[in-house]
């Protein structure tokens, strides 16, 4: 499952 | 984070930075797209919505309050400060930026990696931060004196884009769960935009001649 805090990129 | 992150991050600001001082200190925006800025300030506002909610880092923080406050600022120097307005080639900068907007939303409901409104707005910025060059590129294409800061801002700006896409290579190689196809794609459409201005900007460099695009 994807984590929905996954983008950690600007 | 890797080294194609950092670099890919660093030209960014690099970019903004020699944005600003063509702004800030010549006092000229001339051969900027105001379009581009506008698009871009809401990219961040729409991507960054997370600043107070989710924490990566301190690092990830103080880059996104900077993406933001610059952004913002190159837009209110070009719409407010009475000398550097003067200087915008509206005339030129006629790209119908409005119009992307909408399809970038639709896009964003449409195809994102959970409907939840973060993660729509997320979506949103992605598309929209892919296309946010294009009245920038047209304006160059008409402007027949292109400045070595404005050449230099696109050039960083397309760098960084460059570098991300290094950056995913690398990424998905070393953490097997980072899969972010909506970036991904869009990251590589947006790059692909450079493409001809890149062929022109090496080729002017090398052969030592102001830069121009074909029209």
């Amino acid at each position: 499952d994807q984590d929905e805090d996954d983008h950690d990129e600007l | 984070m890797n080294l194609f992150r950092l670099a890919g991050d660093m030209t960014h600001l690099v970019s903004v930075v020699v944005l600003l001082l063509k702004i800030h200190t010549i006092k000229s925006c001339a051969g900027v797209s105001l379009k581009t800025q506008e698009l871009y300030a809401l990219v961040f506002a729409a991507r960054y919505l997370d600043l107070f909610v989710h924490f990566v880092s301190l690092y990830n923080t103080v880059m996104k309050l900077v993406f933001l406050a610059s952004s913002f600022t190159i837009v209110w120097y070009m719409r407010r400060h009475k000398i550097v307005r003067r200087t915008y080639d509206k005339e030129h900068d006629t790209f119908r930026h409005h119009f992307i907007v909408l399809p970038c939303l639709v896009l964003g409901l449409l195809l994102n990696e959970k409907f939840t409104f973060r993660e729509v707005m997320w979506a949103f910025s992605i598309y929209l931060e892919a296309v946010a060059i294009l009245p920038q590129l047209v304006l160059l294409q008409r402007t027949r004196n292109i400045d070595n800061l404005t050449a230099q801002y696109v050039f960083f700006l397309g760098a960084y884009r460059v570098l991300y896409i290094f950056n995913w290579i690398y990424r998905y190689f070393t953490e097997p769960h980072f899969v972010h196809w909506i970036s991904w794609i869009a990251g590589i459409v947006q790059t692909l935009l450079y493409g001809d201005f890149f062929y022109y900007y090496i080729l002017s460099w090398k052969n030592n001649v102001k830069l121009e695009l074909p029209a």
